[in-house]
């Protein structure tokens, strides 16, 4: 079903961040991305911040999955 | 879309996040 299958590429995609499969994506992580993505250190502190929904520093997947399911426009329970 | 340039919405800089990730996943 749909969910599924988003909720498994948004965890694909978190763990091109999470490179040392820590379970969590922090600041760092992001930062590391820039140079990879054609996105600004800023854009990506913003993206983070947009991202980590309970502002704690430590975006999970849960919270990157609800973030990517926002983006498809759709309600994603991870 | 104006993602990339300064002063982008949010919504468009997640967009444009979330399109280079997976066109880096897909990508060659």
């Amino acid at each position: 079903d749909m969910k599924r299958i988003i909720a498994e590429k948004a965890r694909e995609l978190f763990i091109c961040c999470d490179k040392e499969e820590k379970g969590f994506v922090c600041r760092r992580d992001m930062q590391r991305l820039d140079g990879e993505l054609p996105l600004t250190p800023e854009q990506l502190e913003e993206v983070f911040d947009s991202l980590d929904d309970d502002g704690n520093g430590f975006l999970t997947l849960e919270e990157f999955t609800e973030g990517f399911g926002g983006f498809l426009g759709l309600n994603v329970d991870p | 879309m104006d993602a990339g340039k300064p002063g982008a919405t949010n919504e468009g800089v997640l967009a444009n996040f979330f399109n280079s990730l997976l066109s880096k996943k897909s990508g060659p």
